[in-house]
């Protein structure tokens, strides 16, 4: 992951796409998702990822939710091996 | 904590390295690899045995990228660090670490051992846990990897899935913690480590400092997780170091860790085959000589030349008169010898060559 120089809106949001998708199977329950729905289920899979780490549970990517995804970690994913 | 079922149904499982990290040691990674395996198998049935050839039940790579017939990848330095899939044929079990990341026994970089104790988690069936204190929290926290790392909501996970150790080998029955101010108690083996005094007993440890009053009580395991338990004798040697004895085997301890290379046989210092433990040990340092009990026999060795003095064994009780036939622990302390025998502690003047106390084994305690 990028170290935590600042990034661009696109950019955290590519890389919270990433992270959804290793970790939290967004890809896999996404993928025949209109663009308004996927909207809907990336901010359900950062609450849900907010909810496991025990994080304000906004469906935001404030910075400690982006602390984390940028945080070295196992590679298994945290929900639905 | 979170687990997949049903887990091994073996619990005599293999592990194979299939290739080593050129950022350590092959016995650095090799000891990293059994430190991990050996969290999980203190606190189940399990048992980890090593094969170099074929198919072994865990696969153990270092990997980048894409890898092989693995479903996933790993994306360069940081970010993943390793992962691992859950118990069954193939691919299950099978454990793989980032090969650019730095891994590291003690240093800058990524603990191998810590990773690999929470990828081989993920190897016997467990999920990620959401406590933070956990080892199978999914981020990299580094830990003192002298610690045990297996928080009680790892081990409840994993003996959610293998129950606990055997009742063969589970806690002797009657109390599982001794009491620091039990009248009647007695230690395994007593050790100077530098400016400390340490107290074994079954699991645990009293810890003393020369200068302060407050008693530390652990278990064993918090230190040095490659300990066994019940340790039967323990001195400290003229080189910083601590040698720590369990039936013909013995471990030497620098500060916080054991050294790779360890256990070796008794044997190698120069006892007969005949003898099967010892009793206690102590390190007279002004002489540096040290005094290994053997039931109701006393051997010296020469901590210079790393020999058994000769004319020895002599018999305990004609060689330090007073302190009776067998010692069950020994140690050092201001130029005394302190002899434990059941509940009763002797201090010995080696140079006046008798007892000028007779206490109590927890005066050390303030009880």
């Amino acid at each position: 992951f990028p170290t935590a120089r600042k990034m661009d809106p696109e950019e955290t949001m590519h890389l919270a796409q990433a992270y959804l998708n290793q970790f939290y199977s967004l890809e896999i329950e996404g993928s025949h998702l209109v663009q308004s729905k996927n909207r809907t289920l990336i901010d359900g899979k950062i609450r849900e990822m907010q909810a496991f780490f025990g994080l304000a549970v906004t469906g935001q990517l404030d910075s400690n939710t982006l602390a984390i995804m940028t945080t070295p970690r196992c590679g298994v994913p945290d929900v639905g091996q | 904590y979170g687990y997949t079922l049903p887990g091994w149904r073996r619990h005599n499982l293999t592990y194979r390295i299939v290739n080593y990290t050129p950022d350590m040691s092959r016995a650095d990674v090799d000891e990293a690899i059994r430190n991990g395996l050996e969290v999980w198998s203190r606190v189940t049935p399990l048992t980890f045995t090593k094969t170099s050839r074929g198919i072994a039940d865990i696969m153990i790579a270092f990997r980048t990228r894409v890898h092989g017939r693995c479903p996933r990848y790993f994306d360069g330095p940081l970010g993943v660090l390793g992962h691992a899939f859950p118990p069954g044929l193939g691919l299950g079990g099978d454990t793989h670490f980032d090969e650019d990341e730095n891994w590291t026994k003690d240093g800058a970089g990524f603990n191998l051992f810590l990773v690999a104790a929470h990828e081989f988690g993920h190897a016997l069936g467990l999920s990620h846990s959401n406590d933070q204190t956990a080892l199978m929290f999914p981020n990299y926290v580094s830990l003192d990897p002298n610690k045990y790392p297996l928080s009680q909501d790892d081990i409840n996970g994993i003996q959610s899935i293998y129950g606990s150790l055997p009742k063969a080998s589970a806690k002797p029955k009657g109390p599982t913690v001794p009491h620091a101010c039990d009248p009647d108690l007695t230690f395994d083996a007593v050790t100077t480590l530098r400016r400390e005094v340490m107290f074994f007993k079954g699991r645990h440890v009293w810890r003393i400092y020369y200068d302060i009053t407050d008693v530390e009580f652990e278990l064993i395991s918090s230190f040095w997780p490659l300990l066994p338990t019940d340790i039967q004798a323990a001195y400290e040697n003229p080189k910083d170091k601590i040698l720590v004895f369990k039936d013909d085997n013995f471990w030497m301890i620098r500060g916080y860790a054991v050294l790779p290379d360890y256990p070796k046989s008794i044997h190698t210092l120069g006892f007969p085959r005949h003898v099967k433990k010892i009793d206690a040990a102590v390190c007279d340092h002004s002489l540096r000589k040290t005094y290994f009990f053997v039931g109701i026999w006393c051997w010296r060795f020469d901590e210079a030349t790393q020999t058994m003095d000769k004319g020895y064994p002599r018999r305990v009780v004609k060689y330090f008169p007073g302190i009776g036939l067998r010692v069950d622990a020994a140690f050092q302390y201001k130029g005394f010898f302190y002899f434990f025998r059941g509940s009763k502690q002797f201090e010995y003047d080696p140079k006046a060559k008798n007892i000028t106390r007779m206490m109590k084994t927890n005066t050390w305690f303030q009880c």
